[in-house]
């Protein structure tokens, strides 16, 4: 059992294996930007957080910094600086932030269409 | 990898406006099922709460959108539509890994499945500690049914969790951008009316509010004039809001009020209920000690059953009784309908503009207190009857006449449908 003394169990602690490696450096906040679509690098949802994500470099790095501190209303300086670490390290969702989730690949066959589908639903 | 590549949409996309980028409905179908997954249950909440929590995530989707959907714990796991489960690290077959607690707490599978990081701290609705679970599943089922991030104030579909009080709903922009790609909610009502609550302030003056109701076979909604909507966690079924009327398919509600006379009735089949208002029960009987229901044909001489609907005209203190193509104009004071008629519909309210006129069998004739106008519903369409103030704007226009008809949903928003398994929540 995971650790708690209150009833409504929040002072849950979380198993310290299972923490999640804050985001401190310039190597882990270019993953982050491919990671979550903000490189103009085609972004591969990795098979694994420290996963094989091609990562920007350059100005692209810059630029899509500076994207990712716009959105989040923050100064657009495209450097890795302090309120953007803050930004990247909040609790997210994993879905990319500038496209669509993609299909499932463990999906389930298409459903029955019903007439008025506007197209077919691709196969998996 | 390979693999996955094809799998992925291609690169690309309006980085700079992550709102309006391409979407589309992800589902065709018009009732979706959904199953919390068997071997994948959080080990913080039971299961009976994990199970409550995601009902009432599709659910507020459902109170905007023409979608429904349904819990499903029979079906083969292939056939449902949305699976929602909960992992650590490396789960459930899925290609992108957990990273334990802080950060990423959830992903979601377009047309597919919705994974939650158990290492996460998800907690109850009645919690503010935490992340709420409730939160999160609106926000992915969010993804699942077509919608991106964006970065919008207010939206559920924001990137990061924002920690705010634990009640929150989906606001006006996520309805419009949910009902960009499935439509807005249809429908016929069985009646709608505007119900008169009488305060008295703490000066003892008497002050006079409303309510817009709308009732749709054993369920109804409250609508908020004031912000286009309805309230917030409708439709409600109708036995639990109005007791001691038919808990379904009610014909007509009629308010007659006048100087020293307040009084209110719901109609069905051949029979009336008189409604207490104070009481918020229906009456057991009238003064006479004579019991309630009534036969409509007692009550209302000369006035046929069943009916499609009624209203009742204050200036002129006339109820008028819709059925079929007649309309039954009834004289309150005298206690009988005007000789002249019943007449034909089309006549007592002609149409505007030719042919364009419900004729016969209207759903509901509704009286607005916030449009003060009168308003005929038939199916998802409504008929505007002209009032005074079109009148005298343009005294071409004939009296009682009906403008063009126009669609229902689009002057009271979102009133939606859910699953009958949800009704109840």
């Amino acid at each position: 059992e995971r650790l708690f003394h209150s009833r409504d169990r929040s002072d849950l602690e979380p198993s310290p294996l299972s923490r999640a490696k804050p985001i401190a450096d310039l190597h882990a906040a270019q993953r982050f930007l491919s990671r979550y679509g903000w490189s103009e690098v085609p972004s591969v949802w990795g098979t694994s957080p420290q996963g094989s994500a091609e990562a920007p470099v350059g100005s692209t790095l810059a630029q899509a910094m500076r994207r990712f501190q716009r959105a989040n209303s923050l100064p657009a300086s495209g450097k890795l600086d302090s309120p953007t670490l803050a930004a990247m390290n909040r609790p997210r969702c994993g879905v990319p932030d500038t496209r669509l989730p993609p299909q499932s690949a463990l999906s389930t066959p298409p459903a029955p269409i019903i007439p008025y589908s506007p197209r077919p639903r691709s196969r998996p | 990898k390979r693999f996955l590549q094809m799998l992925l949409p291609k690169a690309g996309g309006q980085h700079e406006d992550a709102t309006d980028t391409g979407t589309s409905r992800a589902f065709s179908k018009k009732t979706l099922t959904w199953r919390l997954v068997g071997e994948a249950y959080s080990s913080q909440l039971s299961v009976d709460e994990q199970r409550y929590i995601f009902r009432l995530a599709f659910r507020m989707w459902s109170e905007v959108t023409p979608l429904d959907f349904r819990e499903d714990l029979t079906a083969p796991g292939a056939t449902v539509d949305i699976k929602l489960g909960f992992g650590r690290g490396r789960h459930l077959g899925c290609p992108r890994v957990f990273d334990g607690s802080g950060q990423e707490f959830a992903h979601a599978w377009r047309l597919g499945d919705i994974h939650f990081d158990d290492d996460e701290h998800f907690t109850p609705l009645s919690s503010d500690t935490g992340i709420s679970l409730l939160k999160v599943a609106v926000h992915e089922i969010g993804h699942v049914l077509g919608l991106p991030h964006t970065y919008r104030v207010g939206s559920i579909m924001q990137p990061n969790y924002i920690p705010q009080d634990p009640v929150f709903e989906l606001d006006w922009s996520d309805r419009k951008a949910i009902q960009r790609l499935y439509g807005s909610c249809e429908g016929s009502f069985d009646t709608a009316f505007d119900w008169i609550h009488k305060e008295k302030n703490q000066y003892g003056e008497v002050r006079v509010r409303f309510n817009t109701y709308f009732f749709r076979n054993s369920w109804y909604w409250l609508y908020e004039n004031r912000n286009n909507r309805t309230r917030y966690g409708d439709p409600l079924q109708i036995l639990t809001g109005w007791h001691g009327i038919p808990p379904q398919n009610i014909d007509a509600f009629v308010h007659v009020w006048s100087r020293g006379r307040d009084e209110r009735y719901f109609f069905k089949g051949n029979q009336y209920w008189r409604y207490d208002s104070e009481k918020d029960q229906a009456y057991m009987e009238d003064e006479q000690g004579r019991g309630y229901p009534k036969l409509i044909s007692e009550g209302f001489p000369g006035v046929p059953s069943s009916l499609d609907t009624a209203f009742y005209e204050r200036r002129q203190q006339l109820i008028y009784f819709f059925k079929e193509s007649l309309v039954f104009a009834f004289d309150v004071n005298r206690n009988q309908v005007l000789n002249s008629y019943p007449k034909k519909m089309t006549q007592v309210f002609p149409a505007i503009m030719p042919q364009n006129h419900p004729f016969r069998n209207i759903d509901s004739a509704y009286y607005s207190y916030a449009h003060n106008s009168i308003f005929f519903f038939k199916g998802n369409v409504y008929w505007k009857v002209v009032s005074d103030k079109d009148r005298r704007q343009s005294s071409r226009l004939p009296f009682n006449g009906l403008f063009p008809k126009k669609s229902i949903s689009e002057k009271w928003f979102d009133v939606c449908d859910v699953h009958m398994s949800t009704l109840n929540m």
